[in-house]
This record gives C-alpha cells, sequence and structure tokens, in this order.
C-alpha cells in the first residue's frame, strides 16, 4: 500500500534536472516501455479510440491503478458511455501483453450523406437509384445506407500476434412508433472494390437489435484483423449494413447506430488483442 | 578441500577459533560503527511520468512506485532477509577470506508489472502490460 506523501517524497527526480539529463532518463524510459519516440497524438484528435473503454480496461488489469487516474480521465471525459467490459473481454485481457483501440479513419459518410454531398457535383450514372456507385476517394464507394469503416492495423507493436479482436458500435435508444420495431446490423468486410462495379463482399457477423435497446454492439472481427496484419494490402476496410424487419436498408441512424456523429466515447471503434511472439530484447544503451 | 588426515585435529580447533574471533568481530564492529549498516531492504523510489513531462501521451499511470533494493548482506544474516543459501556461505566465508570472497549483493528477489494506457501518434489507444518493474521483495543474493 503506497500513500501519495510518499509518492511525492521518494521521487527520483531529486533536484533540477538539466535538459541533457531529463532527455536522457527519458530515453531510457521510452526504451523500457519499447518506444522508438514518444508519441504526438494530434492535441485535440477528433475521433481518439475509445479511451473510456480502455480505462476500464486499465483499471480492471492494474490493481494499483491510482484511482485519481481514473477519476481525473473520467471527469475529462464527463457523460460519456460507461463502456462495459464484458466477461469476454476480461478473458482476452488476461490473456493478452498489448490491447490497442483504433481510430476510425473512414470519413464515416454514409451512402445517403455521399448522394447529398455528390448530388451537386455530378448526376449520378444511370441506374436505380439504390445502387449509385460513385467515384472519389475509397471511403466514398459506399451503396446509399452502407455505412464505411476503416481502421489502420498497419502499426501494431512487433513480435506480436492478434489473439482477439472486436469491432464495437454504439447504439442509442430510440422511441418508435411500435416500440417492438426490430432491425438487422451486418458487418461485411471488403474483399473487393472493382472501380466499375459493386464492391464484393464477405458477410462476418449480424446482430438483431430492438429499436428499444442501448449499449455496445459487438462483432468479432479476430479473423479479419490476423488478415489485414498479415497482409495489410487485403485492408479494405468494412462496410456496416441496417436492415428492417421487411429487408429494406435504412439509415444506420435510422436506428440510432451512432456511426461517426455523437460524443468522443461513443465513436465506433476497433479493439485488437495482442499476445507477445517472441521475447523482445531491448538493445543496450 | 578435506584437510590432511594427521593434521585433522588441530585444523578443525583452527577453524573453529577463526570463527569464534569472526563472531566477536562482528559483534565489536557494530557496536564501534555505533551505525550498524543497515540490512538488505526495499527502499522508496517513484518513477513520475508527470515529472517526465508526459502526460500528454500517457493517460493512466502518473508514474510508479518502483523502489529501489539497498543494504548489507553482511554475517550473520538474519531470517527476514531473503537470503539464498548460498548468500550465507558467501557471506561467512567473506568473514574468513575478506580480500578473497566479496560479500553477497542485496538485489530484488520478487518483482512485479505494471500497465501502461497511452495515445499512439495516430491517436490510437494502447494498453500495455510492463513485467519485472516494481520491486515486491529484496534479498541477498
Amino acid at each position: 500500500n503506497f500513500s501519495v506523501d510518499n509518492e511525492v517524497g521518494s521521487s527520483f527526480i531529486h533536484r533540477r534536472l538539466r535538459s541533457q539529463e531529463r532527455r536522457e532518463i527519458q530515453r531510457e524510459i521510452l526504451s523500457i516501455l519499447g518506444l522508438p519516440h514518444r508519441p504526438r497524438p494530434h492535441a485535440h484528435a477528433k475521433h481518439t479510440a475509445a479511451p473510456t473503454f480502455m480505462l476500464d480496461l486499465y483499471n480492471t488489469v492494474s490493481t494499483e491503478a491510482e484511482p485519481r487516474a481514473y477519476s481525473r480521465y473520467r471527469a475529462v471525459l464527463e457523460g460519456q458511455a460507461s463502456a462495459a467490459v464484458s466477461p469476454q473481454d476480461s478473458r482476452f485481457l488476461d490473456d493478452a501483453d498489448t490491447v490497442m483501440s483504433f481510430v476510425n479513419l473512414a470519413s464515416g459518410a454514409s451512402g445517403e450523406d455521399v448522394r447529398m454531398i455528390l448530388s451537386d457535383i455530378h448526376k449520378p450514372s444511370a441506374g436505380s437509384p439504390d445502387d449509385v456507385i460513385v467515384d472519389g476517394d475509397r471511403d466514398l464507394l459506399v451503396q446509399p445506407h452502407t455505412q464505411a469503416f476503416w481502421f489502420d492495423v498497419s502499426r501494431i507493436p512487433e513480435g506480436e500476434a492478434i489473439t482477439a479482436a472486436e469491432f464495437r458500435i454504439y447504439k442509442d435508444f430510440i422511441q418508435e412508433r411500435d416500440g417492438n420495431e426490430t432491425f438487422r446490423v451486418s458487418v461485411y468486410q471488403v474483399l473487393q472494390e472493382p472501380p466499375d462495379s459493386e464492391a464484393a463482399l464477405l458477410l462476418l457477423d449480424q446482430r438483431d437489435v430492438w429499436a428499444s435497446d442501448d449499449g455496445w454492439l459487438v462483432f468479432d472481427l479476430t479473423a479479419t484483423s490476423t488478415l489485414w496484419q498479415l497482409s495489410p494490402e487485403q485492408n479494405l476496410g468494412l462496410h456496416l449494413v441496417l436492415e428492417d424487419r421487411n429487408g429494406h436498408k435504412r439509415n444506420p441512424r435510422r436506428a440510432g447506430l451512432l456511426t461517426g456523429s455523437g460524443p468522443k466515447d461513443k465513436q465506433p471503434f476497433l479493439v485488437v488483442f495482442f499476445k507477445v511472439k517472441a521475447v523482445r530484447f531491448r538493445g543496450a544503451r | 578441500s578435506a584437510p590432511a588426515q594427521k593434521g585433522r585435529q588441530s585444523n578443525r580447533s583452527k577453524q573453529q577459533k577463526a570463527v569464534q574471533e569472526a563472531l566477536k568481530a562482528a559483534e565489536a564492529g557494530s557496536d564501534t560503527l555505533g551505525l550498524s549498516k543497515e540490512g538488505c531492504k526495499k527502499h522508496e523510489l517513484y518513477v513520475s511520468f508527470k515529472e517526465l513531462g508526459w502526460q500528454d501521451w500517457i493517460i493512466a499511470p502518473e508514474g510508479y512506485a518502483a523502489y529501489y533494493c539497498e543494504g548489507e548482506c553482511a554475517f550473520p544474516l538474519n531470517s527476514d532477509m531473503n537470503a539464498t543459501n548460498h548468500a550465507i556461505v558467501q557471506t561467512l566465508v567473506h568473514f574468513i577470506n575478506p580480500e578473497t570472497v566479496p560479500q553477497p549483493c542485496c538485489a530484488p528477489t520478487q518483482l512485479n508489472g505494471i500497465s501502461v494506457l497511452y495515445f499512439d501518434d495516430s491517436s490510437n489507444v494502447i494498453l500495455k502490460k510492463y513485467r519485472n518493474m516494481v520491486v515486491r521483495a529484496c534479498g541477498c543474493h
């Protein structure tokens, strides 16, 4: 048990460090943390990857976590969803050496947004309004009512293998005329994106939800993330499709899915659990 | 090495005498020194990420109590010094031949890990477990 006053009294820096000394200490501790340099996250990153969920994991795994860290950070993310750490996540966590949550880098424009944006740029090609294929950069090549997601899993810890991966998207409660409306949420891996035809998709996972449900929807992405880790060029992202009970595609937001807007801590994210494959030897300094 | 047969008796008494003297020296030493050198034990040491100016990318913790081991592994080692059997013998031999065999080292016998939660350059969030970061117990090796 470790009281705060000890913490101040016994700090390892007892005097003003010269900048060179400070740099040396920083470099030495960074090398222990396995980091080539100190990260410089974007000051006000629009999408940070689920810090509350990760903080819940942190507090699960580190018994001596300083309660202040939690409350300090929690204060920063006031009013956020408590990203429930499921028993399954705890099992993944026990077995993992590293856990990473990734920001969604697709612009998150849904098919509908795309159509509205593009309608004043040029008329969509002939064909049914539903299969408007638009050109533009990759994350705009989506069908209407289809939400694209893309996660950069290329920068992951060296020498670590993926043991589990989950795509998480938050669903808000929505008030329906008839409260028992149901929706089907499907997540597809994009296999190919030929320039002049529809994307080739592989169905990964599905969830049936009630309009009145709220909380995190979790989709297993272990196999896909492992593929993307091994062959980054195959990482063409994900498509999420929402259908109503008649099988008609609907805008995901219609069912209360937060696809990119909404509070910082209800952003969709990918969380990946890693285990060290080989012992990492720190280079002598 | 076993002493030669014929001189065995006199050798043994010589050894016992040396040990007696060593014990007396030990008692005398600690008295005259006044400050009996502290035995090997754990001391506070806190590594502060905050003092390193890393709070913009390390989410938690603000630092961690690393501790360190310091103190003498001197004869006679008492029971709470986590000494290995080898260290006990080495301590004794050090007394008899201080210039040939050094004292055992005071070093960690148990180490704990910590977890660090931080942002990477792309604002992804990483939770990483690090082993052997915190001294849990010290002992003589």
